[in-house]
């Protein structure tokens, strides 16, 4: 079976004064053996 | 007589014979096959997506019965002495960890409800970082990303996309992706997503066209997307990823293809033609669906949140492509809030 996740999330800002950007970020690659209750993304 | 009865003594083990024969060189292809894409893929190469015999094949047959066939048989009550066996069985094919089922194997009296069964305490620690999405299932990452264009098409494989909004119905209430116009519009219906108040807001949204055109993203939002694949000696029940409020529920009566990498590169439209369950809401950054698709030996999935649900049920033959059966949740005019990592729903055989 398979699960597909669709959100919403902030996406890159244009920052200028170098404060830290929200936008989200995956940290997973294609192929990753992942489990419930681990990060997919920040 | 007797040359005809020796002629009928041979024809049964010859035919049995030749099948098994045919069966074995089929099989001996398919494993050639599936080598010759494993070793492209480690050149890096993708194979793209290319429709075979096998996969029209697969749509002449009556899945959605074979899977019902499939849940009765994995239904059958074992004899507890038998169990252990059966398990450690199914665990050895399936690469399955029986040092985190949450039950001694005796405890389980049939298949489906070892198919179905929880984890020990602890064995799946939620990630509680505030900013941070969960995984909701045990599984492997087959693709993810941001959606940009927008007709919002999520590849299938290499050469073949799906659309977002089939895959989660023509009602849903997905963002528009990236609409740089009508800001003021979105940040209204985030407004009323805050404001729990106004109950019939979302009754309404539901009923009248006005509401189901989608809702243009904030241009400072973008929509994601992430595809995991469970293989049959996964853990099937499904965690909420985060702390959410679930407004819709969708069930859409479809095939029941197989979902493994070779039914992807193969089978047009894979996940929108399937049987599949989408939950819709949203979170603090907006937008959340989740869609739960079966497969052939999984047709079942089951919602925590509305038990009475009930999916690959008989279908009328007139009825094939009959439209999704959709439930606005009302607890309070904001759906069924689940918390990050709680449990949501859960795939079964049958």
């Amino acid at each position: 079976s398979t699960v597909v996740l669709v959100f919403q999330a902030p996406v890159a800002k244009s920052t200028k004064d170098n404060t830290p950007s929200t936008d989200f970020r995956f940290n997973i690659k294609r192929g990753d053996r992942i489990h419930v209750g681990e990060a997919l993304g920040r | 007589n007797s040359s005809s009865s020796n002629g009928n003594t041979f024809l049964l083990p010859g035919a049995t014979v030749a099948t098994i024969l045919m069966l074995g060189a089929l099989h001996a292809r398919r494993l050639y096959d599936d080598k010759k894409v494993e070793e492209a893929k480690e050149k890096g190469f993708e194979p793209g997506f290319q429709p075979d015999a096998k996969a029209s094949f697969l749509g002449l047959l009556p899945l959605r019965t074979i899977s019902r066939m499939w849940g009765s048989l994995m239904s059958v009550e074992l004899p507890v002495k038998m169990r252990p066996y059966v398990y450690r069985a199914w665990a050895r094919a399936f690469h399955s960890n029986l040092e985190e089922v949450a039950l001694p194997l005796e405890a389980y009296p049939s298949m489906r409800d070892f198919f179905a069964r929880r984890l020990r305490e602890g064995c799946r620690p939620i990630d509680n970082d505030s900013q941070c999405l969960i995984s909701p299932v045990d599984g492997i990452v087959v693709r993810f990303g941001e959606l940009k264009e927008p007709g919002a098409m999520i590849e299938q494989v290499k050469g073949f996309s799906y659309s977002v909004s089939a895959l989660l119905g023509l009602n849903s209430f997905l963002p528009m992706v990236s609409g740089k116009d009508v800001a003021e519009k979105s940040s209204e219906v985030e407004n009323v997503h805050r404001d729990q108040t106004k109950k019939s807001w979302w009754r309404v949204s539901f009923s009248s066209p006005k509401f189901q055109e989608p809702v243009p993203a904030s241009p400072m939002k973008g929509l994601f997307y992430c595809v995991l694949y469970l293989s049959p000696g996964d853990y099937h029940r499904i965690h909420s990823p985060v702390d959410w409020n679930v407004l819709v529920r969708r069930h859409f009566s479809g095939r029941l293809y197989p979902v493994n990498e070779r039914a992807t590169r193969t089978i047009r439209n894979l996940y929108v033609e399937n049987e599949r369950v989408v939950l819709e809401g949203h979170w603090q950054q907006g937008y959340l669906a989740l869609a739960a698709i079966g497969a052939t030996n999984i047709g079942s999935i089951e919602l925590y949140i509305e038990p009475e649900l009930r999916t690959n049920r008989p279908r009328k033959k007139f009825l094939q492509s009959e439209p999704p059966e959709e439930r606005v949740y009302e607890r309070e005019g904001v759906g069924c809030m689940v918390k990050k990592g709680e449990e949501v729903a859960a795939f079964n055989t049958g």
